[in-house]
């Protein structure tokens, strides 16, 4: 409870910071391997040039996430937890002093792969991703609530599997709305590009207005 | 840390009691999706009757997973966890008490889907189980070690789509074998039956010998 109360004071501060920057923050969420970093290194090759943008990723350990996003010329800030489950508000304050906040428009926040206990830790984001791919099965949404509750936008990554995995897409998306009523759905494929349109105009659609 | 050490004490006595009736306990533990319940259907199906059986589920929400389980005729508790992102000893405990232990061979555990929190909370089990799907990244051991370290077994899932998805085996199995030296590695697909009947034998040979 105690260390809750300190991460939302910590959150608010990264929250006023990239408020008065311009900023758009998103927390990224979702299981290991449902494709948050394949998301990220498409979204960084197609628009950085025209939205400057910079990654704080969250792993228990390795570089290799964001190995992978510096290579697009974005700013990637690889944040190692050891065997903390999720980012909190302070591991980004602390990522965030290395970021020249001025030059950005967008920072994405890449969560440590965990559908339950990063819900609980606010970092300060603006916007709020979940990412489910066709290959975890059509009832995760009811089985874990809180990520989807907890999102605004929610992707259904990896489409380009659905027919290899005979992914049955209304159930999917009924027991998505169900559980996410008011959260915005886009199907992706990060392999084929299919949806990704979609995602980068919700994303310039949330940019915070020129001052 | 004191929630630690409670938790030791009753998977201790978890242990002891596994024990005393003969009993192969089995954690199984994966992130979301991997493939658990799909895996205990056929093994439950497949062996229940040569092998009497029992599962003990943990979720966050629903039951999906117990009624799943339980139309092959062995008893599966459903034990819902709210928020909380593993199983712990004591749940196990309480789902214990509405068992029949006597009569069986071998109790699954199936925990919450999560590659993080699960391995810190011993639930008296004597066969730790990691499964990891070919859909979800041949880096996943190195990102996600106290999984892999923790585990005594380490099942490969979804093999039937190892194609579909351009799955690189040899770095995955160097990976595993890396992070995990000592873990036996099977590859299986519930779905095709692949590898099946080496984690039918595996089970087999890790029963209690007979007082
Ligand atoms: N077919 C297909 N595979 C994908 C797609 N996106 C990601 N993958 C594959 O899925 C696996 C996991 O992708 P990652 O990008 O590492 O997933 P992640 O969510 O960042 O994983 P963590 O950071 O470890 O939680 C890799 O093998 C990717 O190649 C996609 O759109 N289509
Ligand atoms: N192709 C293929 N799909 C599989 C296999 N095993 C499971 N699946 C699919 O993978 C999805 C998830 O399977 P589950 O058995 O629910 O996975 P789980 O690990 O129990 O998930 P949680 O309990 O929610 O953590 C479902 O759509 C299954 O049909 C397999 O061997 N091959
Ligand atoms: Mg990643
Ligand atoms: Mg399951
Ligand atoms: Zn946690
Ligand atoms: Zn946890």
């Amino acid at each position: 409870e105690a260390v809750h109360g300190k991460n939302l004071a910590v959150a608010h501060e990264n929250r006023e910071r990239f408020g008065r920057c311009g900023i758009l923050a998103a927390n990224l969420l979702s299981s290991p391997g449902a494709g948050k970093t394949a998301l990220l290194e498409a979204t960084l090759r197609d628009t950085h040039v025209s939205m400057p943008s910079a990654v704080i990723v969250g792993d228990l350990q390795t570089d290799n996430d964001a190995r992978r996003l510096g290579r697009w010329g974005a700013t990637a800030i690889q944040v190692t937890t050891g065997d903390i489950c999720h980012l909190d508000a302070g591991m980004v304050q602390r990522a965030m002093a290395e970021l020249d906040l001025s030059s950005l428009s967008v920072v994405y926040l890449e969560n440590v792969g965990n559908l339950v206990c990063p819900t609980s830790f606010d970092l300060g984001e603006s916007l709020r991703v979940a990412l489910v791919s066709v290959t975890e099965g059509e009832d995760k949404p009811l089985k874990y609530p809180g990520a989807f509750k907890w999102a605004d936008l929610i992707l259904v990554t990896k489409i380009d599997l659905a027919a290899a995995v005979g992914f049955d897409r209304d159930t999917a998306i009924t027991n998505l709305k169900r559980v996410s009523p008011a959260a915005r759905i886009l199907e992706v494929s990060s392999r084929s590009g299919a949806g990704m349109e979609q995602w980068y105009e919700t994303l310039r659609g949330r940019l915070p207005a020129r001052e």
